[in-house]
């Protein structure tokens, strides 16, 4: 798993 | 959102603010790199293309326009306002040598072709390496003034509690960004030989840090 597709960071 | 990342963020805002203050105040960008900067509003120009998009909350945005209103307003200090005192000489770092592999590497590794993807993954490597110009032009002038020193640390430091908000978000939630945690795990490491000087030198109160 690479990534939790999640853009909630600066 | 975690105490990690908000300190994270705060550290990251003091950083800004103390560079931004400190060419305003003494009305010059002597020993600043000027390409640093640059790089610098690159990163949150390409990864803030969600601003207007994606809402995440009032404090996502707000930092946000925080974050890009004050890098460029930097970048306007040194190349337009004081530019008679910008040190192009020794802010010799050839920025392509960064840009290149960056942009090569985007377009390998990314979650999605598509050009938010692309943008946001060019801008989380941009971010690993941004710093090359200014720490170089420091080995370059032999010394760093303390302020400076202490923009570096606190920029330093934002990435390295970003990487405890990621082991944080990683046990709580589940949460991984592999391309986000690798290269914010880079670009720290490229502080730390910066952050044993910091602390064996600056903190005991030489006013300027002369690299060996």
């Amino acid at each position: 798993r690479t990534h939790t597709q999640k853009k909630d960071e600066l | 959102m975690n105490v990690f990342r908000l300190a994270g963020d705060v550290s990251h805002l003091v950083a800004i603010i103390i560079l931004l203050l400190k060419i305003w105040r003494s009305r010059s960008c002597a020993g600043i790199s000027g390409k640093s900067q640059l790089l610098f509003a690159l990163v949150f120009t390409t990864r803030y293309l969600d601003l207007f998009t994606v809402y995440i909350s009032a404090y996502n945005t707000i930092m946000k326009v925080v974050f890009l209103a004050l890098s460029y307003a930097t970048v306007y200090l040194i190349y337009m306002r004081f530019r008679n005192t910008y040190d192009s000489e020794n802010d010799s770092f050839r920025v392509e040598f960064l840009l290149v592999p960056v942009i090569g590497l985007s377009f390998l590794e990314h979650y999605a072709f598509t050009p938010m993807e692309v943008l946001w993954t060019f801008s989380i490597f941009l971010e690993a390496v941004a710093i090359m110009p200014q720490l170089f032009m420091i080995t370059k002038t032999g010394e760093a003034e303390s302020i400076t020193t202490h923009y570096l640390f606190f920029l330093g430091l934002y990435r390295a509690l970003y990487i405890a908000n990621w082991v944080w978000r990683y046990h709580t939630e589940g949460f991984f960004d592999q391309i986000a945690v690798v290269s914010g795990v880079v670009q720290t490491i490229f502080y730390c030989d910066f952050f044993y000087l910091y602390v064996t030198k600056v903190v005991q109160g030489r006013s300027k840090m002369s690299l060996p």
